[in-house]
C-alpha cells in the first residue's frame, strides 16, 4: 500500500536527516497518482500535495519510523483535517416543521436517502413526511409512496400541482397533522440544465428549507467538482450525503467535494435497505481514498 | 489548449490535465502523454495543434481496438425473439435506455417486448411500464418479490406465443462487489442460456458517463458474471466526458454502443469514436 510504496522511493536516499524538498518530490508524485486514481480531482489534488509539501520539507526525520512512513502520516493527517473534523449535526428549526430539502443529479440516490432520512429522524422521535416533488420521472411518486408503504412513513404528493406549489402545500399540510419534519424529494437534474436549476432556486425561495442536502453518488470521478460547485452557487446548500458507498469505488469524490465547497460531509449512503445510513467518518474516508 | 505557443512541459501539462479530467485515466493519459514526447523529439514537432490532432487520433485508435468489426450493426439480427439482457450498477440509467432503445427497435417495425426483472427496487415495474407505453412494446412482469428468473422465464414463453421479435430484459441495479446480487445475474443469465440457445444474444452494461476509475472494477466483474457484447454510456448531455471507456475498450474488448444524452425517448445515440474524442477537447 501506499506507505510501501513510498518506502521504496525513500530507500533510494539513505541517511537524510530532513526532509528535503527533493527527495519529497518523488514520493508527492507517487502520492498524486494514488488520490487521482482515488478519483480526487486534478486540481483539487495538485493543491493538496502543495500542502502536504509545504508542511514535509524541513521537518525532521522521526527515528521510530521511515521517511515513507513519515509523509504518508503528513499526507493522511492533512486528508482527515481537509475532510472536516467530525460528522456535522443537522439543523432543526425551533418552530416545526423542519424542512429537508434533498437535491443533486439523476440517479444519485435522493429518493432511497429520503427513505433514509424519515427513518433516521423517526428513531430521533421525530414525526417525518415525505414529499414527492419529482413530478417528471416515471413512477417516481410510485416510488416513494411505495417506500412510505414499506417504512410506514407519509407521503405527501398532490396531482396536477407544479414542483414549488407541492413543496408549499406539503409544509401547510404537516403544520395540520402534526409532522415536525417535512423532506422534500426533487428530481434529479443537471447542473447546467437551466430551468431546471432555476425550480430548485424558486423552491428554496418559497420554502426556506433548514437544511439543503446535495447527494451525490460516492463513485463519481472528475466531474464531481463540476456540479457540487454549481449547486454550491445556485443553493449554497447545508452538507453533502455521499451514495452507493457500500461497493469498493475509493470515493474521492469526497475530497473533491468538501475541497471545492467547504461544505461538510453528513452521511454515507451504504445500500439499498433504509438502514443503509451512516454518519460521516472523515479519517476512515481518508484511509479509503489512500487505499 | 492555445494557438501560437510552443510545444513545452507546461503545454504537455495542459493536455495531461485535459486528458485525467475527462476520466481517461492515469495510466492511459500517461501512455498517450509519453508517445506524444517521444513523437515530438523523434518528428521534431512544433506546432502545438498538430499536437491534438495526434492525440485525437491515438485515443480513437484505442476506442476503435475495442469495436470489433462483426459487431458491426446492432440492428441486424436474425435471430427471433432477439434477446437482449441491460445489466449494471445503481442508478445508471438501465431501464430508461431499455425504454429508449424499445422506441428505436419499434419505430423499426419490430415487435418489442420488455421483461421487468427488477423485482426488489420500489416501484422499478411500474417505471417500466409507463416506457412501454411510450415505446409501443409489451410488457412482462410479476409481483414485486418475484423471481428475476421467473420473470426473464416468463418473457420468453410470451415473446414465443406472440412472435415478438425484440425481448429486452430490465435487471436490478447492483453493485458488483455483492457476491449475492451478482450471483443471482448468473442464474439469470443461465435460465435464458438454457430456454433458448446463445441467448441472450446481446448483453450490455448500462455505465454512467460521471462515473470515474471505478468503472473498470464494474467491467471486471459483471464480465465474470455475464457475457458483456456492450456498453451503454448515459448522461453524456451532462458535462462528464466518460473517458473511462477509452481504458476499458483497450483492455477489455468490449464496444460502446450507445450513448444516452438525455431524459426523454429519443435521447439515444449510436456510439461514434470520432464524436466522443472532439467532446473531451472541445
Ligand atoms: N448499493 C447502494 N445502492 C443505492 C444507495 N443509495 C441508492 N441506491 C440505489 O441507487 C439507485 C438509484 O436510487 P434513487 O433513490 O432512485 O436515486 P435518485 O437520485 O432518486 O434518482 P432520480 O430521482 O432519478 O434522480 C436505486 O437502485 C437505489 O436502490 C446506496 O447507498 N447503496
Ligand atoms: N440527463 C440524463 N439522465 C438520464 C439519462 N439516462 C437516464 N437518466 C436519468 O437517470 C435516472 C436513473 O435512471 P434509471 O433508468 O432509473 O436508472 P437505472 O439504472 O434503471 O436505476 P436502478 O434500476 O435503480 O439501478 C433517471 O432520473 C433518468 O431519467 C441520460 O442519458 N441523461
Ligand atoms: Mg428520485
Ligand atoms: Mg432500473
Amino acid at each position: 500500500e501506499l506507505s510501501r510504496k513510498l518506502d521504496s522511493v525513500f530507500k533510494k536516499i539513505k541517511g537524510q536527516g530532513k526532509l528535503s524538498e527533493d527527495n519529497i518530490k518523488e514520493a508527492l508524485r507517487d502520492v498524486r497518482r494514488v488520490l487521482l486514481e482515488a478519483d480526487v480531482n486534478f486540481r483539487v489534488a495538485k493543491k493538496f500535495i502543495q500542502a502536504v509539501q509545504e508542511k514535509a520539507v524541513g521537518r525532521e526525520v522521526v527515528r521510530s519510523i521511515t521517511p515513507g512512513q513519515q509523509v504518508v502520516k503528513i499526507v493522511y493527517d492533512e486528508l482527515s483535517r481537509l475532510m472536516g473534523q467530525s460528522a456535522a449535526d443537522l439543523h432543526f428549526s425551533n418552530i416545526p416543521p423542519t424542512i429537508f430539502m434533498i437535491v443533486g443529479l439523476q440517479g444519485s440516490g435522493k429518493t432511497t436517502f429520503v427513505g433514509k432520512l424519515a427513518k433516521h429522524l423517526r428513531s430521533k422521535g421525530h414525526t417525518p413526511l415525505m414529499v414527492a416533488v419529482d413530478i417528471y420521472r416515471p413512477a417516481a411518486v410510485k416510488q416513494l409512496q411505495t417506500i412510505g408503504k414499506q417504512l410506514d412513513i407519509s407521503v405527501f404528493f398532490e396531482e396536477n400541482t407544479n414542483p414549488v406549489d407541492l413543496s408549499k402545500k406539503a409544509i401547510s399540510f404537516s403544520r395540520h397533522n402534526g409532522q415536525d419534519c417535512v423532506i422534500l424529494d426533487t428530481a434529479g437534474r443537471l447542473h447546467i440544465d437551466r430551468a431546471m436549476m432555476d425550480e430548485l432556486v424558486e423552491i428554496k425561495k418559497t420554502v426556506s428549507p433548514n437544511e439543503i442536502l446535495f447527494v451525490a453518488d460516492g463513485m463519481t470521478g472528475q466531474d464531481a467538482v463540476k456540479a457540487a460547485e454549481e449547486f454550491m452557487q445556485q443553493l449554497d446548500f447545508n452538507g453533502v450525503v455521499l451514495t452507493k458507498m457500500d461497493g469498493d469505488a475509493r470515493g474521492g469524490a469526497a475530497l473533491s467535494i468538501k475541497a471545492v465547497t467547504g461544505k461538510p460531509i453528513m452521511f454515507f449512503g451504504t445500500g439499498e435497505k433504509f438502514d443503509a445510513l451512516e454518519i460521516f467518518h472523515p479519517d476512515r474516508m481518508a484511509s479509503r481514498i489512500l487505499g | 489548449v492555445a494557438l501560437h505557443r510552443k510545444i513545452d512541459d507546461d503545454l504537455l501539462e495542459e493536455i495531461e490535465e485535459i486528458l485525467i479530467t475527462s476520466d481517461i485515466g492515469v495510466d492511459t493519459s500517461l501512455a498517450v502523454i509519453e508517445n506524444l514526447r517521444r513523437r515530438v523529439s523523434r518528428d521534431h514537432l512544433s506546432d502545438p495543434a498538430k499536437l491534438k490532432s495526434l492525440i485525437r487520433d491515438e485515443l480513437k485508435m484505442l476506442l476503435d481496438g475495442g469495436q470489433n468489426p462483426d459487431s458491426a450493426d446492432f440492428f441486424s439480427f436474425s435471430q427471433k425473439p432477439y434477446i437482449i439482457m441491460v445489466v449494471g450498477v445503481n442508478g445508471t440509467g438501465k431501464t430508461t435506455t431499455i425504454g429508449k432503445l424499445a422506441s428505436l427497435f419499434t419505430r423499426g417495425g419490430k415487435k418489442v417486448m420488455v421483461a421487468a426483472a427488477d423485482t426488489f427496487r420500489a416501484a422499478a415495474s411500474e417505471q417500466l411500464e409507463i416506457w412501454a407505453q411510450r415505446s409501443g412494446s409489451q410488457i412482462v412482469q410479476q409481483q414485486s418479490g418475484a423471481d428475476p428468473a421467473a420473470v426473464a422465464y416468463d418473457a420468453l414463453d410470451a415473446a414465443a406465443a406472440r412472435g415478438t421479435d425484440v425481448v429486452i430484459i430490465d435487471t436490478a441495479g447492483r453493485l458488483h462487489t455483492k457476491v449475492n446480487l451478482m450471483a443471482e445475474l448468473e442464474k439469470v443469465n443461465r435460465v435464458l442460456a438454457n430456454k433458448i440457445e446463445g441467448a441472450p444474444h446481446e448483453t450490455l452494461l448500462v455505465l454512467d458517463a460521471t462515473v470515474g476509475q471505478n468503472a473498470k472494477r464494474q467491467v471486471e466483474e459483471f464480465s465474470k458474471a455475464v457475457d458483456l457484447t456492450g456498453i451503454v454510456l448515459t448522461k453524456l448531455d451532462g458535462t462528464a466526458k466518460g473517458g473511462v471507456v477509452i481504458g476499458i475498450a483497450g483492455e477489455f474488448n468490449i464496444p460502446v454502443r450507445f450513448i444516452g444524452i438525455g431524459e426523454q425517448v429519443d435521447d439515444l445515440e449510436p456510439f461514434n469514436a470520432g464524436a466522443f474524442v472532439d467532446a473531451i477537447f472541445a
